[in-house]
């Protein structure tokens, strides 16, 4: 049996939003821990994982581990019947082949329910150790998405550069060429605005621009998204929720030959 | 000319 009760449907919508380009279909992973899901997009170059904590629930209970397969564009598209400030309850019975997803308006005054076929996937997890990176860089959510959007209209591939001084993001396209250099800075008036650089040592690394602009479909997660590289690593794109968890992005570089 | 890598080149399935 499980049973997860989120006062605020708008956060789940927002998670679905984010991911439903990149990945048709995952399982979700449920555990004392939280709910979870780690999938890849079917080139195996992006791997998205999500982390909603247990305690972030208003109510959580989950007798024992239990994975749903779902496609993740029809959860979406009941997600989307929801109201922002609906509250949603996620349940599902032990070898159920469905999930029901029950909405609650703030005053009570509409439920719905929602009962979704549940899906057999070969999930292929990945193991990623927990690593030190050499460049973490900590900005607006929204000037990063921009930056994206910005140069994914120029180039195929965005280079990300990270000194002590700033990160700059360059592209090269047949129309030209673009820089942008973001300075640290932690003088702002709203803290979300702020880039802060920890930096042991300087990392360049070149990426597809069309998957960093997907995983910028989760600014509306949070103020600001956190990079973190090394050389010869995927780089890590994170939207920390408040309280709740974590949305991650995984992306493998592009090498010289 | 560079090349795209995949995951795999990274982690390992569990």
């Amino acid at each position: 049996m499980l049973e997860l009760r989120l006062t605020q449907a708008g956060l789940l919508k927002k998670v679905l939003e984010s991911i439903k380009d990149l990945v048709t279909d995952a399982n979700f992973d449920c555990s004392a821990t939280g709910f979870s899901l780690q999938a890849m997009d079917s080139s195996h170059v992006a791997l998205v994982a999500l982390l909603l904590r247990s305690d972030g629930f208003e109510h959580y209970r989950c007798d024992h581990n239990i994975s749903m397969g779902m496609n993740l564009g029809n959860m979406a598209k009941m997600l989307r019947c929801a109201s922002d400030d609906d509250t949603v309850t996620i349940k599902a019975d032990d070898g159920s082949d469905t999930v029901t997803f029950m909405f609650e308006s703030p005053s009570q005054d509409k439920i719905s329910d929602y009962e979704m076929k549940l899906m057999d996937i070969d999930s292929e997890h990945l193991g990623i150790p927990e690593a030190e990176y050499q460049a973490i860089v900590r900005m607006s959510a929204s000037e990063f998405a921009r930056i994206c959007k910005d140069l994914g209209t120029i180039g195929d591939t965005v280079i990300i550069s990270v000194t002590k001084e700033g990160v700059q993001f360059s592209t090269k396209g047949d129309i030209g060429t673009a820089n942008i250099i973001c300075r640290k800075n932690t003088a702002v008036d709203k803290k979300e605005e702020a880039t802060v650089i920890e930096m042991a040592e300087p990392v360049s690394l070149t990426f597809a621009s069309r998957y960093l602009i997907a995983f910028t479909k989760a600014t509306p997660l949070a103020g600001q998204v956190t990079i973190s590289m090394s050389y010869d690593m995927p780089i890590v794109v994170e939207y920390k929720m408040e309280t709740m968890g974590y949305m991650r992005f995984y992306l493998a570089p592009k090498i010289e030959e | 000319l560079k090349t795209q890598l995949r995951l795999e080149a990274f982690y390992t399935f569990n």
